[in-house]
């Protein structure tokens, strides 16, 4: 980028960061602000560090949800960041980033999406199409359009997100599983229940594998032995749940955030099939995971 | 539920923008 953040403007960044940490907003503003004054005497308004310095007290509005009052800082860092690194610059892309952001904070989202679009593009440009940040910037673009309603976008962007992060960061990555998460709620909100289903199982038994090896007659994936309690509802006597499912505890081992929330998710569906004992079985296993 | 996910999910700030 050429321009690196001075010594003296990171040790007040750190202040400032401690101040607001503190909740010590009355010292974080007017440390800021006379930085900001003694900055735009030396420099000019049309600095790099002037626009580094208005980011910073950016954060701290944001901080105490003064949403309005930090976009209005973004816009004129942003005005100054076009005007010395160029348009196509990452920091214009990150500014542009969060400026829609905060944009979407006050719940205008129209207003944030061609922001967001702007970021992506520039970011697609000096880092390539597949770049994990231009799917980072795809992911709050799904977001943007979702809370729009529109869900043919949001579809898309996800997809576009998820070849990303499992061509670069690999099938196992968080990330992954967190797209594909994102991509079945996209799918459940327009009706698409099997396609969001089979996304639900996936990510279940990809992190079932990562933990216990391959899937097999007797290394399955918990939504597998839901389902088969389903089939066998009635048929069978109960039994003690580890030698009833024969590896079922390592089913409910399977522990993340995003797995909790799909087995949530799951289970809902499942509740919407009637399936009541395929349900109960998630629902047992994130009640335990949690 | 359902919504659980779409919860989840919050807009991204980029932090590198003080780093520039």
């Amino acid at each position: 980028g050429g321009y690196e953040i001075p010594a003296r403007l990171r040790t007040l960044h750190n202040l400032v960061i401690q101040y607001a940490s503190q909740g010590r907003y009355e010292v974080a503003v007017p440390l800021c602000k006379q930085a900001l004054e003694d900055l735009e005497k030396t420099s000019g308004h049309d600095h790099p560090d002037v626009a580094t310095m208005l980011n910073i007290l950016a954060l701290v509005y944001r901080d105490q949800n003064k949403y309005k009052e930090a976009a209005h800082l973004l816009n004129d860092a942003l005005a100054i960041r076009e005007k010395t690194l160029g348009k196509d610059h990452p920091a214009v892309a990150a500014t542009l980033n969060n400026l829609a952001v905060l944009y979407g904070k006050r719940g205008k989202y129209k207003e944030a999406e061609p922001l967001c679009k702007r970021a992506l593009e520039i970011r697609e440009k000096v880092l390539g199409k597949y770049h994990p940040d231009v799917a980072k910037q795809l992911n709050n673009l799904a977001l943007l359009c979702q809370n729009q309603a529109k869900y043919a976008e949001v579809e898309y962007y996800y997809r576009r997100a998820l070849e990303i992060y499992q061509s670069k960061l690999g099938a196992d990555d968080p990330n992954v599983a967190k797209t594909k998460n994102n991509l079945a709620t996209c799918y459940l909100k327009q009706g698409k229940f099997k396609d969001a289903e089979t996304l639900y199982k996936d990510i279940l038994t990809r992190a079932h594998e990562r933990d216990f090896g391959s899937v097999n007659n007797d290394n399955k994936p918990i939504w597998m032995h839901a389902e088969e309690r389903e089939e066998s509802k009635g048929k069978q006597k109960e039994a003690g749940p580890y030698t009833e499912y024969g590896s079922w505890y390592k089913a409910c081992k399977v522990d993340s955030p995003t797995v909790n929330t799909t087995l949530k998710s799951l289970s809902a569906l499942y509740r919407r099939q009637g399936k009541l004992e395929a349900a109960e079985t998630l629902e047992e296993c994130a009640g335990k995971s949690r | 539920d359902q919504q659980g996910a779409s919860r989840q999910q919050q807009l991204e700030w980029d932090d590198s923008t003080l780093t520039y």
